[in-house]
């Protein structure tokens, strides 16, 4: 473990619990899109699979089942109890076109090919798309509320710092996980956008709106 | 080179 990487644990932590609280406080999900937190939730089932067979430590065991929990709650609260609040006809990104390629993907590029291998590497491609339906929904009501652009903007950072973090652990470890690597590149490249709207416009107070 | 088969990270 190094600092970037504890970092960005905390910072993705963050975001998921900084969305729960938003939609639970406010009972709303208005501006969330659904199909972001679906993906997410595929993520994190397919990437831990081996949370009951593989231990690796108490710290990464506990914020498995925290991840997976909360987003499952999320996709709960935005479908199930709050469904009334969420904002379908803006939240019409064709998931199927991150599913698929990825899915295909996952099965011609990776290390190992075997079930849990692929599917582990399913999740880290899907990951580094599974913003898209969420930023496009942003660009299409044309704003975000602030809190929302907290949440995105913690989301961003996490895997802004995991490549500090694979840096460091080139350096200092010898480890290097190109999949990995690569994948967290075009995450992190897919919120500059956004990042230089929220570092603009949201760190100086004012409401984060793109240009429609 | 390539992590260990146990992906360590989150």
């Amino acid at each position: 473990m190094n600092i970037f990487r504890f970092l960005g644990d905390i910072s993705h932590l963050s975001a998921i619990i900084i969305l729960l609280l938003k939609i639970w406080k406010s009972r709303s999900c208005a501006g969330i899109s659904g199909k972001s937190q679906l993906l997410f939730a595929i993520v994190f089932t397919t990437r831990y699979l081996d949370l009951f067979t593989n231990f690796i430590s108490f710290y990464n065991t506990s914020m498995k089942v925290v991840y997976v929990a909360s987003s499952y709650a999320t996709v709960w609260m935005i479908y199930s109890k709050f469904k009334a609040t969420y904002d379908g006809n803006h939240d019409t990104f064709r998931v199927e076109f991150l599913i698929v390629p990825t899915a295909i993907l996952s099965f011609l590029v990776n290390h190992d090919f075997t079930p849990l291998e692929i599917l582990w590497t399913f999740s880290i491609y899907l990951e580094s798309v599974a913003i898209l339906p969420q930023l496009f929904m942003v660009s299409k009501t044309g704003e975000a509320e602030t809190i929302t652009s907290h949440y995105l903007f913690a989301l961003g950072i996490y895997r802004t710092l995991y490549l500090f973090n694979w840096i460091w652990r080139y350096q200092f470890e010898e480890f290097f996980d190109l999949i990995a690597i690569v994948a967290g590149l075009v995450q992190t490249v897919l919120y500059c956008d956004f990042f230089y709207l929220y570092i603009t416009k949201v760190l100086k107070g004012k409401k984060l709106s793109l240009p429609a | 080179e390539v992590l260990s088969e146990d992906h360590d990270e989150l």
